[in-house]
């Protein structure tokens, strides 16, 4: 069977919320190592990549490994039934066709059951190379939700650029023209606050903007965010969920004809 | 115009 306890239901709520636009369904694989997620949107331009950990949560128990096909919309409707404060814990048996949800009140006074009914779906797995990027950005996840927002309204694709000189965001349409640039900086106190920006050779790359602004749903998760930028390969967009595991989105360039 | 690339352009398919 299989069974994961997070104290931090809100967690779960804010990275399903963070999904559901994105992605309509996909497998929650799940093994002894944790649960993890790989879906591309229906164009196949997009991919999430999520991994949780066994160790992030309170309690895991998976005796074989499954693949659980979620419908996100669905999972949503379920964990908006959770309040902020519950505990969840998810539970199915081997080869179940649902999952158990049980929401418990944080003084223990609420306990709630849910069964998702869940899918069978059919999952092309893509191989993502580890490898060096060009260009790491770090900064507060607050900031690039405002970039891309702002942008948003201007134009319909990004360019960014990273040198020496910092990071800038490029945009052009009806309206007119827009640039926004970050520099490295260091000086704020917290971490969560910086901008780092570690280059080992520049890099450009045009992305549309609907997608990175999609990305930003994710925000409530995580304080910081990180860019990776290569030439000619999907930029990286990364949220580190505290101790628990990490959710990437990875959006393929705009490519000249 | 640039075109919309997608990700099996970058990744292999498992």
């Amino acid at each position: 069977m299989f069974e994961a306890r997070i104290t931090q239901g809100a967690v779960l709520k804010k990275l399903v919320e963070a999904l559901k636009e994105l992605v309509t369904e996909g497998n929650f694989d799940v093994s002894s190592t944790g649960l993890q997620l790989q879906a591309m949107d229906s164009s196949h331009v997009c991919l999430v990549s999520l991994a949780l950990r066994e160790d992030g949560f309170e309690h895991f128990r998976c005796d074989r490994n499954m693949a659980m096909g979620i419908h996100f919309q669905n999972l949503s409707k379920i964990l908006k039934c959770a309040g902020n404060e519950d505990t969840i814990t998810l539970k199915a048996e081997d080869n179940a066709d649902q999952l158990t949800l049980m929401f418990e009140s944080s003084n223990q006074d609420r306990i709630s059951d849910f069964d998702l009914k869940l899918m069978s779906i059919e999952s092309e797995h893509l191989g993502i190379p580890d490898q060096e990027y060009s260009a790491e950005i770090k900064m507060p996840s607050s900031e690039y939700q405002r970039i891309v927002r702002d942008l948003t309204s201007i134009g319909d694709t990004v360019l960014i650029s990273a040198t020496k000189e910092g990071i800038k965001f490029s945009t052009s349409g009806d309206v007119g023209t827009a640039n926004v640039t970050l520099r490295h900086n260091t000086t704020p106190e917290k971490p969560e606050e910086q901008t780092i920006i570690d280059l080992k050779e520049p890099v450009a790359l045009t992305f549309a903007l609907r997608y990175l602004n999609n990305f930003a749903k994710a925000t409530p998760l995580a304080p910081v965010v990180k860019l990776s930028l290569t030439k000619d390969l999907p930029i990286v967009v990364e949220y580190q969920i505290g101790e628990l595991g990490a959710v990437k989105f990875y959006l393929a360039p705009k490519i000249d004809d | 115009k640039a075109n919309q690339g997608r990700l099996e352009s970058f990744f292999t398919s498992l």
